[in-house]
């Protein structure tokens, strides 16, 4: 079946998500997180740091707000470490 | 502000920057300009004196770089992430990196260039991203008139707690951004928007919506790159749906997010006298179709149907609005009353009884 906008949306937002939180949160990626120690800190911990540094209502979740924040142009310096 | 990870900083006081390469969005000389503008901004804060060498390594080298380019960080095309530096260090420390497949300019379109090599140099010389959402060192780039431009005062607090004051004797200070429920707030102007509401202050405005419990600070020129900070009067024709921007004897007309004339008119075409040089607050009244212009403790009386100063005026306010005084920072009407607000505090009139039926905190309308 075509993949419902909505769902072909949800997948895009998921990945932006990811991306945004790698680049700037030091998420791990899939292939690190194997190797690296248990303290991984789940998306959703990495997404509520972003929501705190940014001002934002600290859901844990890709609510409106935090993605109109994420597609912002901006510098490629990590928020949170160097 | 937030230093980076390791305190990490340059030693030397004197320290010399290198532009390796040009974009071809712009003209060189321009981008000389831009990164020179950019190091004084610092240079100005801090003991730090910059200069430029023309080959050979300095501490800061400056490039445009595409995709993939060796530093293990690649670019990503068009937009999201624009540029990035390394803190201070031998080497690649302290470099800066744009994004070539981003358009750089020296104006509001594209990114422009000096601010974002402003903020990268917070990187170069030792300033991660501050939360404050008025600092330059703020992750996500927002477009402020060059000239208008004034290192925030967080920003001058990160560099000096790393390098310590400039030999200044004067201290310079920065603009500071405005707390939505600092109850000491006061408001350069306010007006409807299309059943919203906005209030202005320096180069921000906050958005509210009536029903809504949230309040949205924004910077103007996000909305309005081509509007000056420090807007002094507002108000909303509802007929013509549009809004009236006052700053000195100028005014701009927006209808929605979108700027009337290109360019600011006079005030003096409105029928002020030459002698008026700034407005204070205003408001338009739906029902008679009058606006309302407050200059010190007159107002005049404009009528929008024939787009002409009524007679008799400037009249005194307190005749008219008993217990308004003078020196009112803004006014707009909201159903039936009309809310005029000086200092931290808000009146709320009713034409109806010609008299102050409350008196709020300025801010009230945001729900603190």
């Amino acid at each position: 079946f075509p993949v419902a906008p909505e769902t072909e949306d949800e997948d895009k937002n998921i990945q932006l998500v990811k991306t945004y939180l790698q680049n700037f949160y030091k998420l791990e990626t899939d292939k690190q997180s194997r190797f690296k120690s248990k303290n991984i800190k789940p998306l959703t911990e990495k997404l509520k740091e972003m929501q705190v540094f940014f001002g934002l209502k600290v859901t844990g979740k890709p609510d409106v707000d935090t993605l109109e924040v994420m597609k912002k142009p901006r510098c490629g310096v990590p928020d949170i470490g160097q | 502000y937030v230093l980076t990870d390791g305190n990490p900083k340059w030693e030397r006081k004197n320290l010399t920057y290198r532009i390796v390469n040009y974009t071809p969005d712009m003209n060189s000389a321009d981008v000389d300009k831009a990164i020179q503008k950019a190091f004084k901004v610092w240079s100005d804060v801090s003991p730090l004196i910059f200069k430029i060498i023309y080959d050979g390594n300095a501490d800061i080298m400056i490039s445009f770089e595409t995709g993939d380019h060796r530093d293990n960080s690649p670019f990503d095309g068009p937009d999201g992430f624009l540029v990035h530096a390394f803190q201070p260090r031998n080497g690649i420390g302290g470099d800066v990196h744009f994004d070539e497949a981003e358009y750089w300019t020296k104006g509001s379109n594209g990114y422009n260039l000096f601010l974002v090599v402003a903020h990268e140099l917070g990187h170069s010389l030792g300033l991660s991203h501050s939360t404050d959402p008025g600092a330059l060192m703020y992750p996500t780039y927002s477009y402020t008139e060059p000239n208008e431009f004034r290192l925030p005062q967080d920003d001058i607090n990160g560099i000096q707690t790393v390098y310590g004051h400039s030999g200044n004797p004067i201290q310079p200070t920065g603009p500071t951004t405005p707390v939505t429920c600092d109850h000491k707030l006061t408001f350069d102007a306010v007006a409807t928007m299309r059943g919203e509401l906005l209030f202005f202050k320096d180069r921000y405005f906050w958005r509210k919506h009536p029903q809504m419990t949230e309040v949205q600070l924004n910077f103007i020129s996000l909305f309005w790159p081509n509007l000056p900070s420090g807007i002094q009067a507002a108000y909303e024709n509802t007929e013509r749906d549009q809004i009236f921007l006052f700053k000195e004897n100028k005014y701009w007309v927006l209808s929605g997010y979108d700027l009337v004339y290109n360019h600011p008119k006079s005030i003096y075409d409105l029928g002020f006298p030459k002698n008026v040089k700034r407005i204070n607050a205003a408001f338009n009244d739906e029902n008679s179709g009058k606006t309302y212009f407050f200059v010190g403790g007159k107002y005049w009386r404009y009528d929008e149907n024939r787009q002409s100063m009524d007679q008799g005026y400037p009249k005194k306010i307190i005749d008219e609005f008993r217990g308004i005084s003078k020196n009112i920072d803004a006014a707009f009407q909201y159903g039936r009353y009309i809310y005029f607000f000086i200092g931290t505090r808000q009146f709320q009139f009713d034409p109806n009884v010609k008299r102050v039926v409350s008196v709020m905190k300025s801010n009230s309308w945001f729900n603190c």
